[in-house]
């Protein structure tokens, strides 16, 4: 464990919980696309099948299990409880299209051909793409609360700081994953022009508003 | 490639 990875879970807790607690403060899922969360909730249970099988830390156990139940809980409450907030006339991102391309990745390159690392890996990519349906509704709305911004801001901060764990983990350790490096720098890329957005705007107090 | 046998980050 190093201070980047560590910040970068921080980070990546602190954006799931911004999140429940904005669905649930406002009782409202207005301008969260259900695809995207619907897609992490699919990376979190196919990643963290390991849970039964290998131990690694308390720690490591306690972040997969509060991932999975908070993602769950996510879904729940945008397609369940809160369902007649749900922005579905924006949320049209085919989700097909991310997720039948990871899983043919994953079956073609991967460290390991057995369920679990093939599992693994397709979590990782599609990990990388599950912003985009959200992207893409903030796209086609051409606008986002602040308190949505703060969840993407904090979620894109993750993998970034994922980076830093893994050139830090190079050099101190002498340890990479090609493809979770690879799969990560896709991520954090998909988040460029929002943090640009975010910097310039929503930090001076401006309402994220993409130009017409 | 050097993978490690278990995933040990999140």
């Amino acid at each position: 464990m190093n201070i980047f990875r560590l910040t970068g879970d921080l980070s990546h807790l602190l954006a799931i919980i911004i999140l429940l607690v904005k669905i649930w403060k406002t009782r409202s899922c207005a301008g969260i696309s259900g695809k995207s969360q619907l897609l992490f909730a699919l990376v979190y249970t196919t990643r963290y099948l390991d849970l039964v099988s290998t131990y690694i830390s308390a720690y490591n156990t306690f972040m997969k299990l509060i991932f999975i139940c908070a993602s769950y809980a996510t879904v729940y409450l945008i397609y369940m409880k809160f369902k007649a907030t749900y922005d579905h006339n924006h949320d049209t991102f085919r989700v097909e299209f991310l997720i039948l391309p990871s899983f043919v990745l994953s079956l073609l390159i991967n460290h390991d051909f057995a369920v679990l690392e093939i599992l693994w890996t397709f979590s990782i990519y599609l990990e990388s793409v599950a912003i985009l349906p959200q992207l893409f509704l903030v796209s086609k709305t051409g606008e986002a609360e602040s308190i949505t911004s703060h969840y993407l801001f904090a979620l894109g901060s993750y993998r970034g700081l994922y980076l830093l764990n893994w050139i830090y983990r190079y050099y101190a350790e002498s340890h990479y994953d090609l493809i979770a490096i690879v799969a990560g720098v896709v991520q954090t890329v998909l988040y460029c022009d929002f943090f640009y957005l975010y910097v310039t705007k929503v930090l001076k107090g401006k309402k994220l508003q993409l130009p017409a | 490639d050097k993978a490690e046998e278990t995933h040990d980050e999140l």
